[in-house]
């Protein structure tokens, strides 16, 4: 038996809005510990990782390891069907071909329930190397999604650049150039507005402004995103999930012919 | 010139 229930469906709203623009389909790996997801977008330029921490969730039952493959564009309809200040459980048997989404009210006078039906995917987990990078930038979600929408105008790629003074992001094309450079902030009164930078080797990298923007639909689950780069392998893009998780994506530079 | 990268040359498949 498997059952995980959250306060408030728009946390899980939240969740699929970050990763369908990428995914068509997911398997939720589903243990004590916790739900985990793992895939690859179709080009298999960009990975999605997703972990939910049992002890983030109001209920979290887990008698056997269950692994859910979920058609992601159905699981959007159900959850359609929930209001945000709902209270959603997800169930399923063990070895079951179902899985089910119960929708409370708060006042506990509407329940609903949607059974949706599991697929069998092909599986192909990528094993990520520990890797020290080096440059770890954070800065407000909301300022990278911003920037991210401003240059994809200019060209496909962007261009990363981080020093110890700060990261510039650069995109040229046919109107022109775009460069956007951003300090790291010696005092803000929100923990959330900061900028910071933690720089072993200055890094340069070029990625697809298209996957960076699938990136930032996370922006609502976090104040805060974390890039981490180092020379010639993907970028990490990391939002936090308040008590709950983080949404990692990773995403392939540009390399030279 | 420069060509997308894919994670499968970076990353072991499992």
């Amino acid at each position: 038996m498997f059952e995980a229930r959250l306060i408030s469906a728009t946390i899980l709203k939240k969740i699929l809005d970050a990763i369908k623009d990428l995914l068509n389909e997911g398997t939720f790996d589903c243990s004590d510990s916790g739900i985990q997801l793992q895939a690859m977008d179709n080009s298999h330029v960009s990975l999605v990782s997703l972990t939910l921490r049992s002890d983030g969730f109001d209920k979290f039952r887990c008698d056997r390891n269950i692994s859910m493959g979920m058609n992601l564009g159905s699981m959007a309809k159900i959850l359609k069907c929930a209001n945000n200040d709902d209270t959603v459980t997800i169930k399923a048997q063990d070895n079951a071909d179902t899985v089910t989404f119960m929708f409370e009210s708060p006042n506990h006078e509407k329940v609903s329930d949607y059974e949706m039906k599991l697929m069998n995917l092909d599986q192909e987990h990528l094993g990520i190397p520990e890797t020290d990078y080096s440059c770890v930038v954070r800065m407000p979600s909301m300022e990278f999604a911003r920037i991210c929408r401003d240059l994809a105008q200019f060209s496909e790629s962007m261009l990363i650049c981080c020093t110890k003074e700060g990261v510039k992001f650069s995109a040229s094309g046919d109107v022109g150039s775009a460069n956007v450079k951003l300090a790291q902030t010696s005092s803000v009164d929100k923990e959330e507005e900061a900028v910071s930078i933690e720089m072993q080797e200055p890094v340069t990298l070029t990625f697809a402004c298209r996957y960076l923007n699938a990136f930032t639909k996370a922006s609502p689950l976090s104040g805060q995103v974390q890039l981490s780069m180092s020379a010639d392998v993907p970028l990490v893009v990391e939002y936090r999930i308040q008590d709950l998780g983080h949404i990692r994506y990773y995403l392939a530079p540009k390399i030279e012919d | 010139s420069q060509t997308q990268g894919r994670l499968d040359s970076f990353f072991k498949v499992l």
